[in-house]
């Protein structure tokens, strides 16, 4: 796949979207269809946050450059040209990051990957936003995963084991 | 400032279009 042309750097107001790129950059090559779903979700809250300011206004319009190009090279992906099937593949894909941690987690194996799986899970359920409202199991998932990377991620910090 | 608003209001427009036609809501 083509490399994308760059970003510039994050404007201030675009801060809370800094992880969604991240994802959106470490699935790339891994699963481009989750990379580009990530980076519609910042388009489309960034543009809720800002769209007005000039530096945000050129972030928006270089990310909205990456989207296009990305679709261009995915246009034979069904995931990509039909929402409703990348809105099934998004959603599998944070389940089964969900799972694996929530597994780890279970059998008290406790180290960052799977801290990084319990966070990354709630972002990408963040992600299904652009498909629409999330459902209450995704809203549930979504604040258990979240609680369970920061305070497996404190634990670990203070050298406590987690209950 | 009349047309400095008129010129970011056009691009907010030409980002939403692009946006929609993105994904084919146009």
């Amino acid at each position: 796949m083509a490399a994308l042309a760059p970003l510039p750097p994050l404007p201030p107001q675009f801060k809370s979207l800094q992880h969604h790129l991240r994802t959106a950059q470490e699935h790339d090559k891994r699963d481009p269809v989750v990379a580009y779903y990530c980076r519609l979700y910042a388009m489309q809250t960034g543009m809720k946050i800002d769209s007005k300011t000039p530096e945000c206004r050129k972030f928006l319009s270089k990310l909205m450059d990456q989207l296009e190009a990305l679709k261009k090279q995915l246009g034979d992906n069904e995931a990509i040209t039909q929402e409703i099937v990348g809105c099934a593949h998004v959603e599998n894909y944070a389940l089964k990051m969900f799972l694996y941690a929530d597994n780890e987690d279970r059998a008290g194996r406790f180290h960052k990957n799977m801290i990084k799986s319990f966070y990354t899970a709630s972002l990408l359920i963040d992600v299904l936003t652009v498909f629409g409202e999330l459902t209450d199991e995704n809203m549930k998932h979504r604040k258990y995963a979240r609680w369970k990377a920061t305070y497996i991620h404190n634990c670990l910090k203070n050298g406590e084991t987690p209950q | 400032t009349g047309s400095v608003a008129t010129v970011a209001s056009a691009e907010q427009d030409e980002l939403s279009q692009r946006l929609a036609r993105l994904r084919d809501q146009v």
